[in-house]
């Protein structure tokens, strides 16, 4: 019922009395930082015509706004001295972990979707969204196979005057490694563990789509629908988002040099082997 | 060569858009992934053999060392790979009291990494090779992870430490041993992760 906050000595995150992530202290600024999962249920056409097409494998095309997935989130908190983090779980579909570790300058989302009801035959389509106090202006950014960042401007192309059809998927963008958005002051940045799509449909809100199940083909492929099942029941997604935030102004290195180290660390991480040595004693293992 | 040109087969059909997007037919779907996973666990073991011939020379001297002093014992390791730590499930740390975790650094700059790894027993001592002990931290693993209906695993627990100074390109290995303290350690404990002393030394500075 009392808000709760976790970090380190670098950043300090809270969540609010309904278990949402509502508040960060980083970088030399203390900001609003809200993050929840919503979800676009598909179009269903008989794909005849353009205005007909369904939702699926090459297309995203939402009917609709966005659903919300809770309206409060159950927490549980674990603090130690190498790891804080709140188990957060938002129904029975889609829980996640935010954790800081003690030496970090960056916040672990490590979400968990699936198995994605489809009892109403309505597809869906799972957006994990961020919002924040940052005056971005309809722009954003996002990357380029993981090198350079592209900016993006909302309901905008440089190369012609745009008349949008789709509000949602037409400012859909692909995200291979990281989104990011930011005003004078404050810059927030997404990475991804695997390439989503992504978006800013409002100012100083990201949104990433970490999973799918589509009850419906496109007729652009295969004529088989999107949906993918394990042991016969919808298939389960793990990942992980990378968070840094902070004010540009007063961090050393750059928020975005940090933000380069640790994209080289996540899509390049270290190689973990294990062996059995229960047969030798520390002093002889060394 | 042979094990890595399995790989490279196996990345060369994942060039197809199909693979990179998922537009394909779902029972091609999953022969991608049998390819890609038949392709790994040879790199895997092929991982292992380079190891091994790295680490042996290695070991060897040692070995001719122990010799010397008449302790009669076989170092070799086998180099196991968990790819199903993402859903916290590894068979090798949730059923050894005693393994070893050896860390490759890709980066062409020393690293660090979290290390997270799925544990039976409550209380754990992580040391370096210069027999340091590493802070450590019993973490719960989240109830919609320990139920994922193809998990097929016991632990409830995480142990997790930081593995730092990793040298470019280079190994670090380190030395896991679980502390069995009393026969209900673990049932008696709801939460684990307050035995570890809060004076244990913080993780050195920002890397």
């Amino acid at each position: 019922s009392e808000e709760v906050t976790i970090g380190n000595k670098y950043l300090n995150i809270s969540f609010d009395s309904n278990g949402f992530l509502s508040s960060i202290v980083a970088n030399g600024i203390s900001s609003r930082l809200r993050q929840t999962f919503v979800y676009y249920e598909a179009a269903l056409g008989d794909n005849k015509e353009f205005t007909n097409r369904s939702s699926g494998a090459y297309i995203f095309r939402p009917n609709g706004t966005e659903k919300f997935v809770a309206e409060s989130v159950q927490l549980r908190v674990v603090k130690g001295n190498v790891v804080q983090e709140v188990h957060q779980v938002f129904n029975e579909w889609i829980s996640q972990v935010v954790r800081v570790y003690a030496d970090e300058n960056h916040v672990e989302f490590e979400w968990l979707v699936g198995d994605i009801p489809i009892e109403d035959g309505i597809g869906k389509e799972v957006v994990s969204r961020c919002y924040s106090a940052a005056q971005s202006n309809g722009v954003f950014y996002t990357d380029s196979n993981g090198r350079e960042m592209i900016k993006r401007t909302r309901n905008h192309r440089d190369t012609w005057d745009l008349h949008l059809e789709e509000s949602i998927a037409g400012n859909y963008y692909p995200v291979t490694a990281k989104i990011a958005l930011e005003d004078e002051n404050l810059r927030l940045a997404v990475l991804t563990d695997r390439a989503q799509g992504g978006s800013s449909l409002e100012d100083g809100a990201v949104e990433l789509m970490v999973h799918r199940r589509l009850l419906h083909d496109d007729a652009f492929g295969v004529e088989e629908a999107l949906d993918e099942r394990a042991f016969g029941k919808g298939l389960v997604a793990r990942g992980k988002h990378y968070v840094v935030f902070g004010s540009k102004k007063t961090s050393n290195p750059t928020l975005q040099a940090k933000e380069r180290f640790l994209q080289n660390q996540v899509l390049l991480p270290t190689w973990i082997f294990l062996s059995d040595t229960s047969k030798f004693k520390y002093e002889d293992w060394q | 060569g042979p094990h890595l040109n399995v790989l490279r087969e196996a990345m060369g059909v994942m060039q197809h858009h199909d693979a990179v997007t998922g537009t394909e037919k779902q029972h091609v779907a999953n022969d991608y992934s049998r390819m890609l996973h038949r392709a790994i666990e040879a790199c895997g073991a092929n991982t292992q053999i380079v190891l091994n011939q790295i680490v042996d020379p290695v070991q060897k001297k040692s070995y001719a060392k122990k010799q010397h002093h008449g302790v009669k014992r076989d170092f070799t390791f086998e180099f196991d790979t968990c790819h199903l730590l993402n859903i916290s499930k590894c068979e090798m740390s949730e059923t050894k009291d005693n393994f070893m975790v050896t860390l490759y650094n890709p980066l062409a700059h020393s690293g660090y990494q979290y290390v997270r790894l799925p544990v039976s027993g409550s209380k754990y001592v992580v040391k370096d090779y210069r027999g340091i002990e590493t802070p450590s931290q019993m973490v719960p693993i989240p109830d919609s992870v320990q139920s994922l209906n193809y998990r097929f695993s016991n632990a409830s627990y995480e142990i997790v430490f930081l593995a730092n100074e990793l040298p470019p390109l280079g190994f670090k290995s380190y030395y896991v041993s679980r502390v069995i303290e009393s026969v209900d350690d673990f049932s008696k404990d709801s939460n684990p992760s307050v035995r570890v002393q809060a004076d244990q030394p913080q993780p050195t500075g920002w890397h």
